[in-house]
């Protein structure tokens, strides 16, 4: 059974990377390559934005599931999974015919290429009139992943065509239907920590609010709590939302903060900066005039680098510094790190389940303001420190123990990487 | 370029007779069924070639009027006929309500009036 109809590719194999998964067959590979076959490309649009729309139909799918999509202009036409094409009436080699303007407007094949009706009026995103583009796309590129049509509102595989919705993205249903055929995102963090913002709340009263993010390599994500995932349209590059600090993950991110202090500092490698909050951007010296950024050794005394990661601890007004299997407690009022420390992270965070504890080398040591609690994150996992509320309920659990690991995937979801030529859309 | 030939490019415009039929009868609707799942599609697994017996055709109405939120008359009404007319995608809403009791799983090659060797 032929796989493709564009004679353009006459004899292409059927499809080779496909997998049998409980719901049927998907793609095997986890970067799957894509093309608008110029001879089928629109004449409504201009051909770059025709690309640029599914360039972005694409992206939006990898957000929420691990799979990455690059658009191959190179490569012989017979290797790229996945091909799109404009076409009417007889179109294209395909055994369906389209209609005509209205009804019909596009259609896929499952691990396949994607028809669309030329003589539908297509339009691009930020355009009312005729048929988004993008809406189709994103739906269509459904069908060729393996989603079947949905009629559950608000689902982008409705098979009817639904013209100004507000926001058009994936939901939870249509995130969790693609995560049961190519399973959810994992991957270990660099760092995450919670920002916290001054801000005018109801009648002009300071308030405060928080924001999670995540780093990875060169991106990062705002994870929105109250909708259990990361915000639309991201991961973004570092210099595009920190400014004046590396283009690569810092190894650690601490906010001391106190009733006369409000200090956040990034480290990475053996240096570390001060942000300014409010201008949004590295500070350029300290107070003392002295340039940023600054050695870790001179503005942390006692302090190794480079750091795994670190956090402050609140209450206690201490720095945590995490290093290979060393733990290091400073006292940010002495400028100091405490006379018992260093110590093994196993002796200071003792493992509650024998056996069960991340060792050394951690990732990210966050406290998380929505789970009032401290995480150790590595790899894919996480170990939550056993807090206050957790000793008063469970006397037996040691202080700051480490509660079985659990996978950061069920905490936080969709924190999915994108094809790196898709990071700044 | 696309081929037009009047100075407005009016003939850019899908010419008439490229305007998808508009599905306004009681045959019109049976493709419509047929081509998108509704029904089993005329002489795929020993279907009958001639019409389905209007039981059938009801019932695939009902299923069509139910996923869309319209009354399930079972009658071809305007609302149901409107409901066939809107732009949509051409993979298939679903696979037929097989006369066996196996179902089937996610067509492997969802567009349907192409006849696909069962396994």
């Amino acid at each position: 059974r032929p796989r493709r109809f564009l004679p353009l590719l006459a004899g292409t194999p059927v499809h080779q990377a496909a997998s049998s998964s409980g719901q049927g067959r998907v793609f095997a590979k986890r970067t799957l390559s894509w093309r608008l076959v110029g001879e089928a490309a629109s004449g409504q649009l201009a051909e770059a934005e025709q690309r640029r729309v599914f360039r972005l139909a694409f992206r939006m799918w990898s957000e929420v599931v691990p799979l990455d999509f690059r658009e191959d202009l190179a490569g012989p036409a017979a290797d790229v999974d996945i091909r799109l094409g404009f076409g009417r009436g007889r179109h294209l080699g395909c055994p369906r015919v389209f209609d005509g303007s209205g009804q019909e407007f596009a259609h896929a094949w499952r691990l396949g290429d994607i028809h669309f009706d030329e003589d539908e009026h297509f339009s691009p995103p930020n355009s009312d009139a005729g048929i988004s583009l993008l809406k189709v796309a994103v739906h269509e590129i459904g069908h060729v992943l393996g989603l079947p049509h949905s009629y559950r509102p608000g689902s982008v595989m409705r098979p009817n065509y639904t013209p100004r919705e507000p926001a058009f993205e994936l939901d939870w249903a249509d995130r969790k239907d693609i995560q049961k055929l190519y399973g959810s995102c994992e991957g270990a963090f660099d760092t995450a920590f919670d920002w916290v913002r001054r801000e005018r709340g109801g009648r002009g009263r300071p308030a405060l609010r928080f924001s999670t993010y995540f780093f990875r390599r060169g991106w990062y994500w705002l994870y929105e709590n109250r909708n259990n995932r990361t915000r639309y349209g991201d991961p973004l590059p570092i210099p595009a939302g920190w400014h004046g600090l590396p283009a690569l993950s810092p190894d650690a991110f601490v906010h001391v903060w106190t009733p006369g202090r409000d200090e956040r500092y990034f480290f990475k490698g053996n240096q570390y900066w001060k942000y300014d909050s409010d201008k949004d951007q590295t500070h350029k010296e300290d107070e003392r005039g002295r340039r940023y950024p600054r050695p870790i050794s001179e503005g942390f005394p006692g302090i190794p680098s480079p750091l795994d990661t670190a956090f402050y601890e609140r209450r206690e007004r201490l720095i945590y510094f995490f290093k290979e299997s060393l733990v290091f407690a400073f006292d940010v009022n002495r400028n100091r790190v405490l006379h018992s420390y260093p110590k093994k992270i196993t002796e200071a965070f003792p493992e509650v389940q024998p056996g069960d504890h991340p060792a050394r080398s951690i990732d990210s040591a966050y406290f998380s303001y929505a789970h009032k609690a401290v995480f150790l994150l590595k790899g894919s996992a996480y170990w939550r420190v056993v807090s206050e509320a957790d000793r008063r309920q469970r006397p037996w659990l040691p202080p700051n123990g480490l509660l079985p690991r659990r996978p950061i995937s069920d905490r936080w979801f969709d924190v999915c990487d994108v094809h790196a030529s898709t990071l700044s859309m | 370029e696309t081929l037009f030939h009047s100075r407005d490019r009016s003939d850019l415009e899908p010419a008439p007779q490229r305007r998808a039929k508009p599905i306004t009868d009681h045959h019109a609707a049976q493709r419509f069924l047929s081509k998108y799942g509704w029904t089993e599609a005329p002489g795929a697994r020993g279907v009958s070639p001639e019409e389905p017996p209007a039981a059938t055709l009801a019932e695939a109405v009902r299923r069509f009027q139910e996923a869309n939120a319209l009354h399930p008359s079972g009658e071809l009404d305007a609302p149901t006929l409107a409901a066939m007319n809107r732009p949509r995608c051409g993979v298939p809403d679903m696979q037929p309500l097989p006369r066996t009791a196996v179902s089937d799983p996610l067509p492997r090659n969802p567009l349907p009036g192409v006849s696909v060797p069962r396994a």
